[in-house]
């Protein structure tokens, strides 16, 4: 699994 | 949140108002292509599912609650209140060809296989070729009125101002979503054609865009 970012993006 | 990200939602969301105001003035959907339109609501419907699950901010909630009844009343729009002048002879894309790929591809190159990463990367995968139904029709009928042109510029714009976003961000806080940002390369490259256009013949010439 790749790393997994903060979804704070539209 | 940056400059480039907020002028980049900016531009999102005059992109969607302007083609919402279009259809309503003119009581007329000619020459936008309903399927993409229809594959916008799906991307903002598997997106903003988070809505449920994680708050964000204020601003983030109610960016998403606008893009999406938005989107579902352009949608509207075209395939109920205006369907008369929905011309689906020209909107003759396979929407398929994009829909399949792309689904396969949210299953294998996601970052953790669960129903909400899977569908919130389909709609990332999806967004990048949504417009291509659109740009189709434009191509097929030869012409866009300049208002749809402007449509797209803005979509555009969002989209190369998002890149920018990506870059400050990954300057400033070492911030990098490697599926965002490789799908909104390509994303923007679809553009790249139609900003040459729109410079060359909708703001020399007048009217409508003509493509040779």
């Amino acid at each position: 699994e790749n790393q997994k970012p903060q979804k704070d993006e539209l | 949140m940056n400059i480039f990200r907020l002028s980049g939602d900016v531009c999102h969301l005059i992109a969607i108002i302007i083609l919402f105001l279009k259809i309503w003035r003119s009581k007329s959907c000619a020459g936008i292509s309903g399927k993409s339109q229809v594959l916008f609501a799906l991307v903002f419907t598997t997106r903003y599912l988070d809505l449920f699950t994680s708050y964000i901010s204020a601003y983030n909630t109610v960016m998403k609650v606008v893009y999406l009844l938005l989107a579902y009343s352009t949608v509207g729009l075209i395939f109920f209140r205006f369907r008369n002048s929905y011309d689906s002879e020209s909107d003759s894309f396979r929407v398929e060809f994009l829909l399949v790929p792309v689904a396969g591809l949210s299953f294998l190159e996601n970052y953790a296989f669960t129903p909400l990463e899977i569908l919130w990367t389909f709609s990332i995968y999806l967004e990048s070729v949504a417009i291509l139904p659109q740009l189709f029709m434009i191509t097929k009928t030869g012409e866009a009125e300049s208002i749809t042109a402007h449509y797209l510029l803005f979509l555009g714009l969002y989209r190369a101002l998002y890149l920018a976003n990506w870059l400050w961000r990954f300057h400033t806080e070492g911030f990098y979503d490697q599926i965002a940002v490789v799908s909104g390369v390509v994303q923007t490259i679809f553009y790249c054609d139609f900003f040459y256009l729109y410079f060359t013949r909708v703001l020399r010439g007048s009217g409508k865009m003509s493509l040779p």
